[in-house]
Formats: structure tokens, sequence, C-alpha cells
């Protein structure tokens, strides 16, 4: 994973690389293909105007303002994943069968204020 | 060794159970390989027109609904063809192992695939005939094959055994969603369409070069999320 420093006081929300390698888990003696794949994550924080500009909810925008008016009241929106692409993984089961699964929701295209 | 609480969980959410030995050494059939690569290629979405995106939970190749694709080998395979009864060349038994078909999941294509090996010169305009039927009820050990009941699902007349050949097992009405097998057994028979002196040895050439497996799909609904709403 890339770590983003807090050298910036408010890095925006934004999607960052995460590369799952099923090596370091252990699973590439079953798991035929692929080697890994990149899931990334979201971080990075929602205030008001950034939130704005990112694909955010109209009510995370309301939220955010609230948020900058009053923070003690209201929390920021969070940052999470709000498109995502599918994976495909092919591997030995128990049975020495060659499986084929296909999994939706696998990887971190884009993320957004909720 | 033994899996951690985590890893325990995120199999468990996939779908997947640890491996209980050793890494199998069979190969990756050429299907599974071209229905992964399909399958990564379409899972890019982003770069296609929105008409033309795949359809999730789809096996576009094989043209049905589905979200996990399984190869099964004949589990007899290793079992040498008993002798041929009468005027049949081959007379061989299928097993394929089903247990790991889970009720949640809905079968949408059972394809059984009969591969000979392309056996080169053996009659090639010989033309042959096919029959398949489902071994019923146990089988007392030892007793001969001819012996053991069978209903004959269907008879197919071939005009060489060079090429694989499918058969749709479902088209059948042999497996429907309620009457699922934790074991499919078939009794293959092949003799020649025609009469004809065939070259000696070619019918245990036949038994030993055939490859027998099932190509199994089926749709996991609980893993097929509804398309996200479009944002108002």
């Amino acid at each position: 994973a890339t770590h983003h420093s807090p050298d910036s006081p408010d890095p925006p929300c934004a999607a960052r690389q995460l590369y799952i390698n099923f090596q370091e888990v252990g699973w590439h003696n079953w798991i035929i293909a692929p080697r890994g794949f990149m899931a990334n994550y979201c971080q990075g924080h929602c205030f008001f105007p950034t939130a704005t500009k990112i694909s955010s909810l109209n009510h995370a925008v309301m939220q955010s303002l609230m948020h900058s008016v009053a923070p003690a009241t209201t929390p920021p929106p969070c940052c999470v994943p709000v498109k995502l692409s599918p994976i495909s993984v092919l591997f030995y089961d128990n049975s020495d069968n060659v499986v084929l699964r296909h999994y939706e929701d696998m990887v971190v295209d884009e993320c957004g204020c909720r | 060794g033994a899996l951690s609480p985590q890893a325990s969980a995120l199999l468990q959410t996939l779908g997947l159970s640890p491996p209980s030995g050793p890494p199998p050494t069979r190969p990756v059939p050429s299907v599974m390989w071209r229905l992964f690569q399909r399958g990564t290629e379409a899972a890019e979405p982003q770069d296609l027109p929105q008409e033309s995106q795949p359809l999730p939970c789809h096996v576009e190749e094989l043209g049905v609904p589905g979200n996990i694709v399984r190869h099964v080998l004949d589990g007899g395979a290793s079992a040498p063809p008993e002798p041929a009864s009468g005027s049949l060349c081959l007379e061989k038994p299928l097993f394929f192992n089903l247990s790991f078909l889970d009720l949640k999941e809905q079968l949408t294509l059972v394809r059984l695939e009969l591969n000979f090996g392309a056996p080169g010169d053996l009659a090639p305009d010989q033309g042959w005939e096919l029959s398949l039927a489902q071994a019923q009820g146990p089988r007392l050990w030892g007793q001969p094959l001819h012996w053991h009941q069978r209903e004959v699902l269907l008879s197919r007349t071939v005009p060489s055994l060079r090429d694989p050949l499918y058969f749709d097992m479902l088209s059948l009405g042999l497996m429907g969603n309620s009457t699922f097998p934790h074991n499919l057994s078939l009794v293959l028979e092949v003799l020649p369409a025609r009469e004809g002196a065939l070259p000696p040895g070619s019918c245990s050439m036949l038994g030993r070069s055939l490859e027998a497996s099932l190509l199994v799909v089926t749709l996991d609904p609980q893993l097929c999320q509804p398309a996200p709403r479009k944002r108002r």
C-alpha cells in the first residue's frame, strides 16, 4: 500500500494503491491465477469545499458544509468506494477440480464522500 | 498450517476452502484459461461503451448465467475399460464427483466433453455410434458391467472421433435444481457405424486415449450484487 504521510493537513478523499499479493498470504499454491490484484482503498478527508469537487452525494456536500460551520455537532462525511470492478479467480478445489469464480466489487476504481 | 481467524473468515466470505493437501499437478484445461482471460478482460468495463459492457454474473462465451465454473475430470479415468460385450468397440464407465454442488447454487450448464485424442489413422471414415446411459443403483464389485442396470440417455452417430464431442446433460433432463446428484455415473458405449474390420488393438487404444470431463456452470445469486442505482 502507498501510505500518504500527513504532509498536507487534509489530503482529499481519493483511491490509494493497495496490491494484494496471494503469495504473501500463502495462497499461491492453490490459486492458479491471478498472482495478485490491485484492490486499492479509500483514504482522505471530505471537508468543505473539497467535498464538492469529489463524486459526492448532495447530502455529503451539505454535511461537509455543516461540519465546516459547526464541527462539534456534525462529523464530516466518510471517504468510501463509489465505483468498483470485479475480478475472476482460477484455483484448484479440494477435489482437484479447476474452478473459476467471479467476484463482483473487488477493486476500488473511484472514491467519494458519503 | 493452522489458519488465522482472519484468513478463515476471509476464505469463508469468498466461498473458498483452504487446501487440504499439496497442490495438485493436473494441468489447467485450455477452456478454463480462456474463460479466465475473458473474465479478466471483461473486468475492465470502464473503457467499454455502456451497451457492450459484459452482463454481471454471465459467462459470455458459454452463453449462460453463472459466476462459478468448475472443470471436473472423470473419476474413473485411471480404471482400464472392461472388455466390451458383443459388437461394442468400447464400453467405458464414467464417474463424476459432484459433491461440491451447494443447494444455493443454480445449475445453468452441465456439459460433458469426450475427447478421444484425435486417434489419427483409426479408420478415419469409419463413422461411429455413441450411446450414453446412466448407470443406476449400486453395482456389486466384480460383476460384469453389462449386468449393471442402466437407462439410455442418448444415442448419436458421428462421422469421426477426431474432434471433441459435447453433450448438454441438463437438456437430457438429468439434473434439475431439486435433483442435485452427489455423483454422476454414466456408461459410454462406442461401436463402429459400419461393418468392417478395425485395425487390431484400435478399440483398446480408444479406451486408453479417451479423456472425459464435465464443465459445470452454476449461479450463486448471493454473489451477484444488484446494479448500482444511478445517482439522482
